[in-house]
């Protein structure tokens, strides 16, 4: 993908953290 | 739409529909959007990204959709 090992550690670390919002969010609208 | 509005849908569906490793830069959604301002595109992003919905990957310009994972 071209992209550096720490790049892709970045990238799904970012994943992981907007997960966490929608999921904040969703639980906040029920 | 979905508590989107059609700003923030557009840019969403932009940003869902590329699967690149490092998703979409914002070049690349005012390239598209050819009818929405910059500043329109930004505050959608941010709103977006604030919402979960979105995430930057290399840098502060490119975007991934976490529901296109």
């Amino acid at each position: 993908s071209g992209l550096t090992e720490e790049q892709k550690r970045r990238i799904e670390e970012n994943r992981q953290l907007a997960l966490a919002r929608r999921a904040e969010r969703l639980a906040a609208q029920r | 739409v979905n508590g989107l509005t059609m700003h923030q849908s557009q840019v969403l569906n932009l940003i869902k529909s590329c699967h690149s490793p490092e998703g979409v830069s914002l070049q690349d959604l005012k390239a598209q959007l050819h009818s929405m301002s910059a500043s329109t595109i930004k505050q959608a992003v941010e709103f977006l990204s604030s919402e979960g919905h979105i995430y930057s990957t290399v840098d502060d310009d490119h975007y991934k959709s976490t529901d296109a994972d």
